[in-house]
């Protein structure tokens, strides 16, 4: 395993349980859209079936067990704690984030490495991954508020973005049989959105105003 | 399992 892909798993990691221990700690998830969290929790939930099937490293396995736990772990914080369910925006955190989940299925099983169960399953995680973060960013157009997603949580989401990008491009030079392009054009897409995301939230830390989307 | 088949990232 290289440096980059090392990296960019531990930003993930630290994305999720920086924002999973904020909601811990303070009791509150204001300016977190649930439906964002919930697409991430389906994400890991589809893409790590392989955890029965396939045994690939300790590492893999332990670390598809930690995203699983921190991501279902946030939803039920949001769903269900008593505090922290009456610190989220639901009024405003109103994406469809339904109509995301069938046309990703229906592009998995017309693209797809291996038309299995498991390979539909994995494309279909990785196609709604490259969109999950849609009904964040409507959340943050909607309340035009940055204080609350710590400029950490979208650092860390960066960087995890970066390195995966970096890791493909090693692996491609140094190992033989390694292409993958289903997973690079939905990577690239998904870092594209978060790029955007970026582009506002530097945009509006420079000039030292609240966040303002683009309608 | 063939190896190079499979999906070693998370």
């Amino acid at each position: 395993m290289n440096m980059f892909r090392f990296l960019g798993d531990m930003t993930h990691l630290f994305s999720v349980l920086v924002l999973l221990l904020k909601i811990h700690t303070i009791k509150s998830c204001a300016g977190i859209s649930l439906k964002t969290q919930e697409l991430y929790a389906i994400v890991f939930a589809t893409r790590y079936l392989d955890l029965f099937t396939d045994y690939i490293s300790l590492y893999n396995t332990v670390m598809k067990l930690v995203y699983l736990g921190s991501s279902l772990s946030i939803v039920w914080y949001m769903r269900r704690h008593k505090l922290v369910r009456r610190s989220y925006d639901k009024d405003q955190d109103t994406f469809r984030h339904h109509f995301l989940i069938l046309p990703c299925l229906i592009l998995a099983l017309l693209i797809n490495e291996k038309f299995t169960f498991m390979e539909v399953m994995w494309a279909f995680s990785l196609y709604l991954e490259a969109v999950a973060i849609l009904p964040q960013l409507v959340l943050l157009q909607r309340t035009r508020n940055i204080d609350n997603l710590t400029g950490q949580y979208v650092f860390l989401l960066g960087a995890y973005r970066s390195f995966y990008i970096l890791n493909w491009i090693y692996r491609y030079f140094t190992e033989v049989h390694y292409v993958h392009w289903i997973t690079w054009i939905s990577g690239l897409v998904q870092t594209l959105l978060y790029g955007d995301f970026f582009y506002y939230y530097f945009h509006s830390w420079k000039n030292n105003e609240k966040l303002q989307l683009p309608a | 399992p063939n190896v190079e088949n499979m999906h070693d990232e998370l």
